[in-house]
């Protein structure tokens, strides 16, 4: 039987679990500062 | 199935490296105030491509001036950049880029040069001298004293002004005024100058000697005047950089819009 799970629910199973640890990757811009930020 | 697009390029990525070195030496190839501007963030880039190996790309830089003024031939690898006590000068500065077959070139640019605000430095560094606008008296009479000073001693070619760059004012202790100015060598000796400066006009172009002076006037507790200039011997303008316009006086004021 098809049973209609919670979205949150699923949503909570489905989330791939992060390896320990994980640190997201930086946003790609802006990027690094060179000299000193003014 | 549709191809996959090609993830977005990071800020500092080889290829955005690459195009902010193009437009960093675009602008300052193109500038013709100031002083050099070196590279300090690259704030966003947007690729668009509009066929095979051809992109348009959006460029937003931040740059922050160096102590090399826009005439020097000094690579700009080796201009310092100002720091942030020295009362820094920030440009932003937006570009639109073409990449055809990995070839770079500037389509359009448009900058916006402002200094650091005066309450920033003095939170940070309460005695530090700040900058003060370009056409304040004492910074003029400063510049006129220490060329005349320097054009009553020299050997050479006598100098004419050609923009004050940078100037700022110390209150205490002693009120001191310390300017930065370019000058250009004329077709006159000093000693013909001192019998008819009008006739002493800049040098043409393919003779052009330009130059750069510091000067610092001491005008509490007492008088004192030091000027230094370095001429930079004539320089074969590159063949795509417009020769400079012929300027008066002019000021390079930090808050210089470009495009």
């Amino acid at each position: 039987s098809v049973a209609k799970r919670a979205v949150a629910e699923a949503a909570q199973h489905d989330k791939v679990p992060r390896p320990v640890g994980f640190v997201p990757p930086p946003p790609p811009c802006p990027g690094k500062i060179r000299h000193f930020d003014i | 199935v549709p191809a996959v697009p090609p993830a977005p390029l990071g800020c500092d990525d080889p290829e955005s490296e690459a195009a902010a070195e193009v437009a960093v030496n675009f602008i300052n190839g193109h500038s013709h105030h100031g002083y050099k501007f070196a590279l300090n963030r690259i704030e966003d880039i947007r690729v668009v491509p509009q066929g095979p190996n051809n992109d348009i790309i959006f460029l937003e830089l931040d740059l922050l001036e160096t102590k090399c003024p826009i005439l020097s031939p000094t690579p700009l690898a080796n201009c310092t950049v100002r720091s942030f006590a020295e009362h820094a000068v920030e440009g932003d500065c937006d570009l639109k880029l073409q990449r055809v077959d990995g070839t770079l070139s500037v389509l359009a640019s448009k900058c916006h040069s402002h200094a650091d605000s005066s309450e920033d430095i003095s939170k940070v560094c309460p005695d530090c001298p700040l900058l003060v606008s370009l056409n304040n008296t004492d910074v003029l009479e400063t510049v006129s004293a220490a060329l005349n000073a320097y054009n009553s001693k020299t050997t050479d070619a006598y100098l004419r002004l050609l923009e004050i760059g940078r100037a700022k004012i110390q209150y205490h202790p002693g009120h001191v005024v310390v300017t930065e100015f370019a000058v250009g060598a004329t077709n006159c000796s000093a000693e013909e100058a001192k019998a008819n400066v009008e006739a002493c006009q800049l040098l043409p172009e393919d003779q052009s000697n330009f130059g750069f002076c510091t000067a610092a006037l001491v005008k509490r507790p007492s008088q004192d005047l030091q000027v230094d200039c370095q001429l930079y011997g004539h320089q074969v303008p590159a063949p795509d950089i417009p020769l400079l316009p012929r300027p008066g006086v002019t000021y390079a004021h930090p808050g210089l819009d470009t495009s």
